[in-house]
């Protein structure tokens, strides 16, 4: 069974693209098998693996928005065997007002998942274990395609002040797309980054979230680190750029506990 | 004369509404008259300026969608003297979508606005020096208002690797902006945010972006400061929470050079 888990906050900056591309690395690394879908025109996360991303590469945008086979778009990420990317051009930018007056514009991209998974299935390929999809920061079309494509929803949560504000609206989204779109969609994990264990402020806002979702807050915080933010200037993920960093240690062990959770939750 | 600007880059959590916030108060300090338009949905800089903007709160929502008079809304700033503040509530989440079909959907705010500055005069008000519009991360018809509405344009960049990569998505759709739609807009400043001396990596960004564009960026850089980051959890922006702290010298001596560079650039 593989795995879907949409990587989505509204709020920007919070760590989102950092958690699935390190993720992804530390997953693969132990083994699995997994797909990285990058659902933001800015493109950060094709940039972290080192996924060519120029405007003329085919990219996400071919397959939501003109059709195209997903499987003629991954593109394998060459510093860690099994990890593999779908990644975003500039053209995406155009995507959202795009899909706007398309048929089935918020289930695009859930339809060309399914059918890539299927293919390769029938052609006798060995499942994907994870799907991760890197969305922008908004709540429009892109991210209502990623909501609608999986079952999971992992949540960055930055701490520092604004980190709950936006969140019950992210919540509210998250509902609406499982009462009329994908009645699967369920907040799996949420993981705590950028902690600063020299502010207090930093450890009030864990804790009020750790309060708010004691169920759904992984045990491990994502320290901030120059090593993690440095990574991305070498086309590199932290867990091959500096794996005995304590940036890459933390994501090795979210990414533990969070194929410990299976999809159960 | 007024002058309008809009802060914006579609990068999340770079120091968009940060920068907003604490030019806004370092500008009022100096006896500015100065507005802030909040125009995230998340509703930060609301938060920061410690104005209420609960769900039945008169909003800049009100102003866009429904065409109430934005003087209807506008609340002081208790913190500070000559600071106002048009605030944002949860229901701007969905006027992303609603804009789309309705009449002069780019110039809603610009139209708005011109009109609440004209009321001002005619009222004999004293004219505002400054309108701040803090944008959400993204380059939806929220922000594409905010660039009708106009005529410069401020741009933080964080001192990450990120930073650069969107830019010229950002810098093409302000030039489509001001060919079909607002002739007068135009980049004015670049601020660089969150520069962190113990790095490599952000004097490296700070050379590039110096270096493509050393006539836009401040020569003020400002430093990452917990207490910047505090502030918000306070209602206050950083100027009166914790006036002595560099974060606060900094944005005073960034908001003396955009005040000395006029709207001449
Ligand atoms: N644990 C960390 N320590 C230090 N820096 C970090 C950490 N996590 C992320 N960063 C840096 O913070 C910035 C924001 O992170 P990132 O781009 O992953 O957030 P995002 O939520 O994907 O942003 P956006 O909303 O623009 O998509 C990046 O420059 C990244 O390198
Ligand atoms: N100079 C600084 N030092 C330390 N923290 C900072 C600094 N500037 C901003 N921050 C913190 O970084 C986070 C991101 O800043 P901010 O919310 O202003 O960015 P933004 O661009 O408005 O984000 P969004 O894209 O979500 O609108 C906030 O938690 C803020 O408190
Ligand atoms: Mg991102
Ligand atoms: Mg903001």
């Amino acid at each position: 069974r593989t795995r879907v888990i949409t990587v989505a906050n509204q709020k920007g900056g919070v760590g989102k693209t950092t958690s699935t591309v390190n993720m992804a690395a530390a997953l693969a690394l132990h083994g699995a098998a997994v797909l990285v879908v990058d659902l933001d025109p800015q493109g950060n996360a094709s940039t972290a693996l080192g996924v060519d991303h120029r405007a003329e590469v085919p990219s996400v945008y071919d397959v939501i928005v003109e059709g195209r086979a997903m499987g003629e778009v991954v593109q394998p990420v060459k510093e860690v065997d099994g990890l593999f990317c779908v990644p975003a051009t500039i053209d995406l930018a155009g995507a959202e007002i795009e899909l706007v007056s398309m048929v089935a514009r918020e289930s695009r991209l859930a339809k060309a998942l399914s059918t890539y998974l299927r293919a390769r299935q029938e052609a006798g390929e060995a499942p994907l274990d994870y799907v991760l999809i890197d969305c922008p920061p908004s709540l429009g079309l892109l991210t209502v395609n990623a909501l609608v494509a999986a079952e999971e929803v992992f949540i960055p949560i930055q701490c520092e002040y604004y980190a709950l504000e936006g969140l019950s609206q992210l919540l509210k989204n998250i509902d609406l797309v499982r009462a009329h779109l994908n009645a699967d969609v369920h907040v799996s994990t949420i993981l705590l980054t950028m902690y600063d264990a020299r502010t207090r402020l930093a450890a009030q806002v864990a804790e009020e979230v750790r309060q708010h979702f004691p169920d759904l807050v992984l045990p491990t915080m994502i320290p901030r680190s120059v090593r993690i933010s440095e990574a991305p200037s070498y086309g590199q993920t932290v867990m091959t750029y500096d794996p005995g960093s304590t940036g890459a240690l933390s994501y090795l062990e979210a990414a533990r506990e969070l194929s410990l959770r299976g999809a159960a939750t």
